[in-house]
């Protein structure tokens, strides 16, 4: 059971806040408009839109992906759910009130390497971590 | 339903951003890239000797499989003369979390005047990042095929750093290594400069670049140039450069904005 204190100290404008994304909640479920479960979806970051290809020799751009979906029970295999989503996700079905679904969020990150000039012409190649979403899933 | 399909299309117009915006963007992005501000390169030298090798290592680097649609990372495939990344130069990759090439400071003219059998280099090693450590470090100087010697006539590549420049007396060298080559060969000498460029590194004051001597079977003094080494006043794609590897001996934060 989350701390009854979070109850009491909830401002009035907040009530209702929360009352309306509930109720647009139930109406999406009743209406059996099914969201889609946690996943990776597609993002791409383009240094050329940025105008920078005068600089970064390779690459143009790169896939970064990024991670959207509802942690809602019945939570599916490749929604790589953490053991804390799973309860989390059990809590909120039986008290929505209590605590919210978890999060849909990177579980794995890849790296990229940039190669581009600094102002002397010199050339640097760099590795950067945890640019590319490699897995998503409910934290 | 003139203005409902205006109202589509403008919902489908790229957002434009405002000048401000994009500023901010890029700053947001660059900060991701450790930069502080966008740099400014001179133009046309992406066909230089030292980018196109540094191009090759990027290119052995490619282990991201290519998602589907997305043609973001062809490898972009060097033309003419590209050095090769040796084996040697993919282990040092692998342990590097950086790599920069450094041009030649020394004036392409000094060729044309110098002493006959000696070349000098100069690097600016001022622009590394604070906290980095070199865990390799190599000078290339390439080797033309040259006509006019018999195939098996050799040379001796001797490469030293400057340890002192007395105003009146000859330099103080220290020999850091040697290649025996044949007047048939070519392709990229590389000579190790894992300890110069560390020494370099931690005191600045001490980079008085290096002199490269070349000498026949008979220890006689010769041009570089007539023995087919490419200085100075070579072609761009085969002029010597130096590379370094660096790793990062502490972990960086984003500093805050």
């Amino acid at each position: 059971s989350a701390h009854k204190g979070r109850q009491s100290n909830r401002s009035k404008p907040q009530r209702t806040v929360q009352d309306a994304l509930k109720a647009v909640e139930a109406a999406t479920d009743n209406l059996g408009i099914s969201r889609e479960g946690c996943k990776k979806h597609e993002l791409y970051v383009s240094f050329r839109d940025l105008g920078w290809q005068d600089w970064i020799i390779a690459p143009e751009g790169y896939a970064a992906y990024y991670c959207e979906g509802e942690c809602a029970f019945p939570l599916n295999s490749y929604m790589n759910a953490t053991n804390h989503a799973i309860v989390q996700t059990l809590v909120h079905f039986i008290n929505p009130d209590t605590v919210p679904k978890p999060c849909c969020a990177p579980t794995q990150l890849h790296g990229i390497s940039v190669l581009y000039f600094d102002d002397s012409s010199n050339v640097i190649l760099k590795k950067y971590r945890n640019m590319v979403v490699r897995a998503c899933g409910c934290h | 339903n003139f203005s409902v399909d205006n109202e589509v299309r403008s919902s489908f117009i790229q957002r434009r951003l405002r000048s401000q915006e994009r500023r901010e963007m890029q700053r947001e992005i660059l900060s991701i890239l450790g930069l502080p501000h966008r740099p400014r390169p001179h133009v046309h030298t992406k066909q230089n000797a030292a980018p196109m090798f540094m191009l090759d290592l990027y290119n052995t680097i490619s282990t991201y499989p290519e998602p589907p649609g997305y043609s973001y990372y062809k490898p972009v495939l060097p033309t003419q003369v590209s050095p090769m990344v040796t084996p040697q130069d993919s282990r040092f990759l692998d342990d590097a979390d950086m790599v920069m090439s450094f041009v030649n400071l020394v004036d392409q003219e000094q060729d044309l005047l110098y002493q006959q059998h000696r070349r000098e280099f100069r690097f600016d090693l001022s622009r590394i990042p604070e906290g980095e450590t070199v865990t390799a470090a190599e000078f290339r100087i390439y080797k033309d095929f040259i006509q006019e010697r018999c195939e098996n006539e050799t040379f001796r590549v001797s490469v030293y750093q400057v340890l002192q420049e007395p105003p009146n007396s000859e330099v103080e060298l220290l020999l850091l290594d040697q290649r025996d080559v044949r007047a048939a060969e070519e392709g990229w000498l590389v000579f190790d400069l894992t300890d110069t460029s560390n020494l370099w590194l931690v005191n600045p004051e001490q980079n008085l670049g290096l002199h490269l001597v070349l000498e026949d079977s008979n220890g006689q003094g010769w041009n570089p140039q007539l023995a087919g080494l490419v200085t100075g006043s070579g072609p761009q794609d085969k002029q010597p450069f130096m590379v370094a590897f660096f790793k990062a001996n502490e972990v960086r934060f984003r500093s805050i904005r």
